[in-house]
């Protein structure tokens, strides 16, 4: 089971440019 | 072609759309004690390409409960301080009646960008960490 912290960080890195 | 810290100059989503401008901003926001601002226009916008179908509606749940706790609960904290009064009531209400929609957190996302583009995104093009970058 994900802790809130991994599934916030999870979300934040998903919403991110992936490298150029 | 323009280097990219130029880019960045231009619009504050040319800087978040891009890696090492996310990067700087983020050291400069850190400085700050206001990183919590960047981090939660992140996660509006990673909560929000969450599709219903490949992800478990407890997944979503959990992770709306998680933004809001972490971000708009906390009255002290910088993006609490910066959303309006009715848009935490609005999340507020859509946590407790678990009414999770992934557009849920767009007005909050909306007045933290807006805040953003008046304030520090702004001083961080005059900001020593930039000018030393360029």
């Amino acid at each position: 089971i994900d802790s809130e912290d991994d599934l916030l960080q999870e979300c934040i890195s998903s919403a991110m440019p992936k490298k150029r | 072609p323009t280097p990219p810290y130029l880019k960045w100059a231009e619009s504050l989503h040319s800087l978040l759309d891009d890696q090492d401008g996310i990067h700087l901003f983020r050291t400069f926001l850190q400085q700050e004690n206001c990183a919590d601002l960047l981090d939660f226009w992140f996660a509006c916008s990673g909560f929000r390409k969450l599709e219903p179908n490949d992800s478990k509606v407890e997944k979503r749940l959990k992770l709306a409960k998680a933004i809001y706790k972490k971000y708009v609960l906390d009255s002290n904290g910088i993006v609490s301080r910066q959303i309006k009064p009715a848009t935490k009531s609005f999340i507020k209400d859509c946590v407790l009646r678990q009414q999770i929609d992934p557009a849920m957190f767009d007005q909050a996302q909306m007045e933290i960008q807006s805040m953003m583009e008046d304030n520090t995104y702004p001083v961080f093009l005059k900001s020593d960490i930039y000018l030393e970058y360029t």
